[in-house]
Formats: C-alpha cells, structure tokens, sequence
C-alpha cells in the first residue's frame, strides 16, 4: 500500500493518540 | 455431515509434512473435551511446558514423563458451572486460567498450586455477564463485561496465589466488544473488535481509548487474534468466522489488514484462503501465534497457514477415528496442539 492510501504515517502514533485522547 | 465427512481435502500442495508428530495424549476419563491449552510449570527448580485439557467438569495439567509419554499431574473438578474454555497466559507460569458459563461466560477461575497448603487449588477471579476475555503478557488479564446499562472493560494484574494484585479500567467503547489481541512488541497496547465491526485501540497503562477504526462491511463481524506494530501501522489478524465463500478468494479463514492509526484509514495485505470448489462454511475456529494461523475446518480437518504470505501450509486431515474439533498453538511456539472431542490430542512440531 501507499501512502496516499492510508494517509500521513507516524513512527509514534501511539504516543501521539494518547497526547490527544481524553484521559 | 455424511457429505462433509466423506469429502477429502482438496489441497494440491500442502501437506502434513510441515507438521510433525511429536506425542499424543489420551484421556480415557470419556467426557467430552472442550478446549486444549499449554502453561509453562515450575517444579523442584525444573521448569517445563505441560499441556492443560478441559472438558466441561474438569481441568486436567498434563506432564512429560518420557518421550511420546504424557501423565496427568492433577485435575481440578469444577462441577458447578461448565468450563467453556481456557484462556492462555502467555509467559507466565503455574497458573491457568479458565472461563465458565453456560451459553455465555459467567465467571473467570484461576487454577493453580499453593505452596503453603501443599495442595492444588481454583479461586474465583471474575463473575459477570462476559462477552470477550484474553490472556496478556506478564500476568495480564484482559475482560469486557456488559450489564444493561453499560460494558466494563477491566485489566488485572494476576498474582501466582490466585488473586489479583492491581485492577486497572480501560474505557469501553459504546460497541460491545467481541475480542481482544495484544499487540506484538508494543506492552501497553491492546486491540479489540466490535460487534459494530471495529478495531479499537486502547493504552493499557492509562486506560484511554485512543481509536476507533471501520473494517468496512465487507467482512462482518470480524474477530481480531493478534496484531503487529510496523513503520507506523497497525497490522491485525482478523478471522471471518460469518464470512460468505468469494469467487475470487474462496473460503476466507484469516485476514492482515493494515491500519494506519493516525488516520483509521485500513488496506487489506494479505488473504489466507481455502481453495474454491467447497460451498458452505468452511472455518469452525481458529488460533494465531506469531504469524502462524491454524483452524479447524467443518470437514474436520485441521489447515495451517503462513498468514503473512497468505499460504496454506499445512493439513491435518480428518482423523479416522474422529474429527479434529480444537487447534491451538503452544505458549512456546513452533507447536500445534490438535484435539477431538473423545479428548485425544496430538501435538505436532510445526
């Protein structure tokens, strides 16, 4: 798959969402 | 079923060649086995892998007594409630854990031995209207209850002596949660799937509920076995047990999707089928380890498959004096425990 098919990749998505999730 | 049981394989290539006997088991008490699982023992300094059986009454813990030679150590009665199946525990050690219910699971037991009583024992863990439940690494436990009202989703932390050290609460979502995967290499990310047809994605160690992400319909209700964190994707194992044969695919056991968590955005990678030409439901149940997939088939075979490559690699054909009804691979690894229901089991070296 490309990119383009799933969007911009983060190597630190996990610390990322949980940045942004409600506690 | 005079069809399906006089059906062969129809299999071009794989073989049993890539799965060896190694040794069986055979429990002559005639109850009907249920489920078939590995723990990892330690006794008198000396730690080994030995095999659990279960059937609805009873849990027998199997040792290695010589090659190809396998004795019962103890088995813990359980004649209230039924056992409908051991949940494994991977990389822990004298501890097993089971669920009990009647149609559904009603409550999760620990079975273990106490040194200080010098005696076998089973405490209750968990009670409940349980719709999902899967064992974690380093004594782990992951639940989704559901009342009325609302689901709960609960982490706990198990102790060897039965009980639990620490409870942690994971946010539920609003869909009821059908099945759990640890992630591979990632200890404080879980998976789930819903009855929505979801992956979520939670952090164990807070608690959070950080994605929910569609499969889409063309797969309903989609059960999640394990899942793989890479260059910045999220790779699930979901299995289709409702699934409808495909021209183009066949009978569909297994499936990779990758998700990109950022996004939700998924792209199916790889397919694991059988080959077309058998109508009908072909997958009863099925077990991942690593990336290695195993199912029981309706014809009562057993297929194995190599999930990141979408192949076949392997047939346990119908077993003469009876249909193969569970497959499970080892806590180890690299072993496959295959079981009928007169409580027989063989364990192959994969």
């Amino acid at each position: 798959c490309s990119e383009s098919d799933l969007g911009p990749i983060s190597l630190s998505w996990f610390e990322e969402l949980s940045a942004e999730a409600p506690p | 079923d005079v069809a399906e049981q006089l059906t062969p394989v129809l299999l071009d290539s794989p073989r049993e060649e890539s799965l060896q006997l190694v040794s069986e088991l055979k429990d002559s008490s005639g109850s009907c086995a249920v489920d078939v699982s590995t723990v990892w023992w330690e006794a008198a300094g000396c730690r080994e892998l030995r095999v659990v059986t279960a059937s609805e009454s009873a849990v027998s813990l199997w040792k290695p007594l010589a090659p190809n030679c396998w004795g019962k150590v103890y088995t813990w009665r359980l004649e209230e409630v039924p056992v409908i199946q051991i949940v494994p525990l991977p990389n822990t050690c004298n501890l097993v854990c089971v669920a009990l219910g009647e149609l559904e699971i009603g409550e999760i037991r620990l079975l273990f031995y106490s040194s200080e009583t010098d005696s076998f024992k089973h405490s209750l863990l968990k009670t409940g209207n349980i719709k999902a439940v899967v064992g974690l690494k380093d004594w782990r436990l992951v639940s989704s209850s559901r009342t009325m009202q609302e689901q709960q989703v609960e982490m706990v932390l198990l102790s060897e002596t039965g009980g639990s050290k620490d409870r942690q609460t994971l946010m539920p979502p609003e869909e009821t949660v059908t099945a759990f995967a640890e992630v591979e290499g990632m200890r404080e990310a879980l998976v789930g799937t819903t009855a929505g047809n979801s992956v979520v994605v939670w952090n164990l160690k807070t608690g959070q509920l950080l994605r929910k992400m569609h499969i889409g319909y063309s797969y309903p209700a989609s059960i999640c076995h394990r899942a793989y964190s890479d260059s910045g994707l999220l790779f699930v194992v979901l299995s289709h047990p409702h699934a409808k044969e495909s021209e183009s695919c066949g009978s569909l056991a297994f499936r990779v999707v990758a998700f990109n968590p950022c996004t939700g955005r998924s792209t199916g990678v790889t397919f694991s089928c059988l080959p077309p030409g058998r109508a009908g439901r072909q997958y009863l149940e099925g077990d991942v380890w690593d990336t290695a997939g195993a199912a029981v088939l309706m014809s009562g075979a057993v297929a194995v498959w190599d999930l990141l490559r979408g192949q076949c690699t392997a047939v346990l054909p119908p077993d003469p004096i009876g249909h193969w009804a569970l497959a499970r691979w080892a806590t180890s690894g690299a072993r496959l425990l295959a079981g009928r229901r007169d409580g027989t089991v063989h364990l192959y070296r994969y």
